[in-house]
């Protein structure tokens, strides 16, 4: 976390506000109840305490403008600038300003607007941007559900105004996977056009061959209507699609972008209703065949048919000889199925039906 | 190669105005003319590895895919550093 310099914060704990306006894209109660929520974010974990005025100056004045909007720091239109606020101090000190071009939302449909708000009010009670991707206050937007502060954002308000003498201990939200962590395990990893997308907790890292360095990226703020926690994945190339398995749900990607009529229900490949949850997924497009790894079994998909192979389930212990009895994750490249469970990844070859080498999860993160 | 000399092409400038302008308001990146893609100023090539800093990015000082791709999401308008 950072705090803006010499540590600038309100000299009383009992801070005032006002909402100077509103947006025309929420009811007035939907902002209300936002930023109201948003200043409790902030007053459960610190002894801070936030009075609401519905006339004259406030220690944080809130409004809704666009462009230039009277503090000469204008708005750029839709996307890019969303808002900002002031650091603790007279006049313009505390005031948060909303950039009107955006569409404001109560769900995660467009920018939502208890989580911006969140966001600004944090700079405006002393808390200036985060480098942990995780982190309330890191600078770019991501939508989440849940307690929006990681331990990153408490620590660094409370290094600020202390903890709330009387608060129930609030669960922050876990901060980022960790791509070096030598006992990493993935939830799942699939290709996409080339790149090689690795999901772990609410994150994924997409692995670009052209570049070493992968880039951390929040599941929410590529498809915020995909859960916060993916089983598995595969990519059909022939089709084009990749397919994010999550419980006993799964939806299809066309690219970046979500395909209508999803999600669906994972019964619908044919697999019985006592499977709730697929470990890992993998396309073999030498065969054409979708294998899926659910406990110590496996399933052969025929994507052509649409239907289940017959003869399956099967032992993963039996049919890949050398391979761990379970699967987190599996990619298939040239011939090769790489399998990940737990912090080790077999290189299995397809054709001589045997482990080539053994590897730590972790090395295609370039670790 | 694309000689250096020759006219920047279109998308490449919007680019470099683009992060330009970006580094400008959130890196303190000083007002006035800072070179251009393959030239770049000695201050711009610091900013871009503050900014790649500060996002975990490989600290290249180039304006490469992942830093450019970063410009482009949305974001709180407050600075990331300094005043």
């Amino acid at each position: 976390y950072n705090h803006f310099p010499r540590d600038l914060k309100w000299q009383t704990n009992d801070v005032t506000f006002r909402i100077v306006n509103y947006t025309p894209d929420l009811e007035k109660s939907d902002v209300d109840r936002a930023i109201r929520r948003a200043l409790n974010v902030w007053s459960d974990v610190t002894p801070l305490t936030f009075k609401k005025l519905h006339k004259g100056i406030a220690d944080i004045m809130i409004s809704f403008g666009s462009r230039e909007h009277g503090d000469h720091n204008p708005f750029d239109g839709p996307d890019g600038l969303l808002a900002h606020a002031y650091p603790p101090g007279e006049g313009i000190g505390g005031d948060t300003h909303f950039d009107e071009d955006e569409h404001w939302s109560k769900d995660s449909s467009t920018y939502n607007l208890f989580i911006v708000a969140a966001h600004e009010l944090g700079h405006a009670l002393g808390m200036s941007h985060s480098t942990e991707p995780s982190a309330l206050m890191y600078p770019v937007y991501s939508y989440s559900t849940g307690y929006p502060l990681s331990e990153d954002d408490v620590e660094g308000i409370q290094a600020l105004y202390g903890p709330n003498p009387n608060s129930r201990k609030v669960k922050p939200k876990p901060d980022a996977p960790d791509k070096c962590d030598p006992m990493l395990t993935f939830d799942a990893a699939t290709e996409l056009r080339g790149e090689t997308l690795v999901f772990k907790d609410r994150f994924y890292w997409r692995l670009h061959p052209q570049i070493p360095e992968p880039e951390q990226v929040l599941i929410k703020s590529t498809w915020p209507s995909i859960p916060n926690k993916v089983d598995a994945a595969y990519e059909n190339p022939e089709k084009d699609l990749v397919i994010i398995f999550s419980g006993i749900k799964m939806w299809a990607l066309n690219g970046y972008n979500l395909v209508d009529g999803y999600p669906k229900y994972i019964h619908r490949l044919g697999l019985p209703k006592s499977i709730r949850k697929i470990d890992a997924a993998v396309h073999i497009g030498d065969t054409g065949k979708t294998l899926l790894f659910t406990d110590e079994e496996y399933w052969s998909y025929d994507e052509a048919t649409g239907t289940m192979d017959r003869g399956y389930p099967r032992s993963i212990e039996k049919d890949f000889p050398g391979m761990n009895d379970e699967v987190d994750a599996a990619v298939y490249h040239y011939g090769f199925l790489y399998f990940f469970h737990e912090h080790v990844q077999y290189e299995y070859s397809y054709n001589s039906r045997k482990v080539m080498r053994i590897l730590r999860t972790n090395s295609i993160l370039n670790c | 190669p694309r000689s250096s000399a020759g006219p920047v092409p279109s998308e490449d400038l919007d680019d470099w105005l683009l992060a330009e302008k970006y580094l400008r308001h959130f890196y303190d990146l000083p007002v006035g003319l800072q070179g251009r893609r393959g030239e770049p100023s000695g201050h711009f090539t610091a900013k871009i590895k503050e900014m790649q800093r500060f996002f975990k990015l490989k600290v290249t000082g180039n304006l490469d895919e992942n830093t450019l791709d970063l410009m482009k999401e949305p974001r709180c308008g407050v600075p990331d550093v300094g005043e």
